[in-house]
């Protein structure tokens, strides 16, 4: 494992805690996206369910582990806390999620690395974590003042990607090991996504203002 | 990345 991973996992997993954190201190979910959580949590249940099969490190299990365990705790928080529900954007979070269950799905059957339910359940985790984030975006988008936890929470998912092909990149030129095209690909789209955010986030930040999102 | 190569990333 080389830096730029390891990098991009604890960014990773410091997003997650960022969000619980909100969720615990403030008893508040306004500005996240349940359906970008659901999004999450079947990402995670589909790609791992290798976790029974497979054995890769210590380190990789716990990962995984925890991944699964705090995407699943958060929507129980957003669904069934009595405090915590109250304060979902409902009404802000419109986005037609389960049209991206389908077309990901559809492309992991016809596009995978092999014909079994596992790379099939694979593909479509890494295709729908791509685009995981867009309900998460269009709330922010339409709520237009963003808060700090919400803001750091989606600029820390971005940087994990980010460090996630900077770890490709090493990976190939260093390694001489190529990561799978289908992460690539699917990760480069993914990171674009969250291009018009970043430039939001940086402009809030050099001006000290708070993050506010165009219409 | 080769067939059936383990998915070693999270």
């Amino acid at each position: 494992m080389n830096i730029f991973r390891l990098a991009g996992d604890m960014t990773h997993l410091i997003s997650v805690l960022v969000l619980l954190l909100k969720i615990y201190a403030t008893k508040s979910c306004s500005g996240i996206s349940l359906k970008t959580q659901e999004l999450y949590a079947m990402v995670f249940v589909a790609r791992y369910l290798d976790l029974f099969t497979d054995y890769i490190s210590f380190y990789n299990t716990v990962m995984k582990i925890v991944f699964i365990l705090s995407s699943l705790a958060i929507v129980w928080c957003m669904r069934m806390h009595r405090v915590v529900k109250r304060s979902y954007d409902k009404e802000l979070d419109t986005f037609r999620h389960n049209i991206l269950i389908v077309v990901c799905f559809g492309v992991a059957v016809i596009i995978n690395e092999k014909f079994t339910l596992r790379e099939v359940f694979w593909a479509f985790s890494i295709y729908l974590e791509a685009v995981a984030i867009l309900p998460q975006l269009v709330l922010l988008q339409r709520s237009g003042n963003v808060d700090n936890l919400t803001g750091q929470y989606v600029f820390l998912l971005g940087g994990y990607r980010a460090f996630y092909i900077l770890n490709w990149i090493y990976r190939y030129f260093v390694e001489q090991r190529f990561s799978r095209w289908i992460s690539a690909i699917s990760g480069l789209i993914q990171t674009a996504l969250y291009a018009d955010f970043f430039y939001y986030y940086f402009l809030s930040w050099k001006n000290n203002a708070k993050l506010h999102l165009p219409a | 990345s080769s067939q059936g190569e383990l998915h070693d990333e999270l």
